[in-house]
């Protein structure tokens, strides 16, 4: 069992969304189900690195899905993609053996395990890129438990990447 | 006091952690 099993992705699920609200995006992102439209990610994502996901890139993800969970599923998809495109095109990174986050469950259904595995993934993306010091140093302030968390998490990815 | 010491430990495992994140090199892109 991974050092994330044993804290259960549920408490990473919920120490990753509170990383998550240092970015002060605008869209809503202190809940689940808040986050399960994408908006939030695909904002926090291009506070990371402006440069790749640009306007034109976030213009693609559809701001008011409402309860329309194909919505959903399509922007989370978008999103996801970009991830991992900018894992290999920017961090010069390929992830393997990380179970990627179902996006269903996350759209259909709320499913914090599987929004904590996408979250993981932004994470990673924060701490590997240019700006990576602000982020870090972000974390560094933060309640003891949750930079904890962070620490499995990031342990967790690094453990699955490969140059 | 074995508790702060403990809290002192696990401070500085975090410290450790997260100030190695911040020298750890990035890989060359895709």
């Amino acid at each position: 069992m991974s050092a994330l099993e044993a804290l259960g992705r549920g408490q990473l699920c919920d120490s990753l969304l509170t990383w998550i609200q240092t970015f002060a995006v605008e869209a809503p992102c202190s809940a689940v189900d808040e986050m399960t439209s994408g908006v939030a990610m695909a904002q926090v994502l291009q506070k990371i690195d402006g440069m790749y996901f640009t306007d034109a890139w976030i213009s693609r993800i559809k701001p008011d899905v409402g309860d329309n969970w194909r919505l959903k599923i399509s922007n989370l998809k978008k999103i996801l993609k970009g991830i991992l495109d900018y894992n290999h095109e920017v961090l010069g990174q390929q992830i393997n053996d990380f179970t990627l986050p179902d996006i269903s469950l996350i759209a259909e259904h709320s499913d914090a395990a599987e929004l904590g595995r996408m979250l993981q993934l932004i994470l990673g993306c924060a701490v590997n890129c240019e700006q990576k010091q602000e982020y870090i140093q972000t974390i560094m302030m933060m309640e003891e438990s949750v930079q904890h968390v962070v620490m499995t998490a990031i342990q967790e990815l690094m453990s699955k990447e490969s140059p | 006091d074995p508790n702060m010491k403990g809290a002192a430990a696990n401070e500085g495992v975090l410290a450790n952690f997260f100030n190695s994140l911040l020298s750890k090199k990035t890989g060359v892109p895709g």
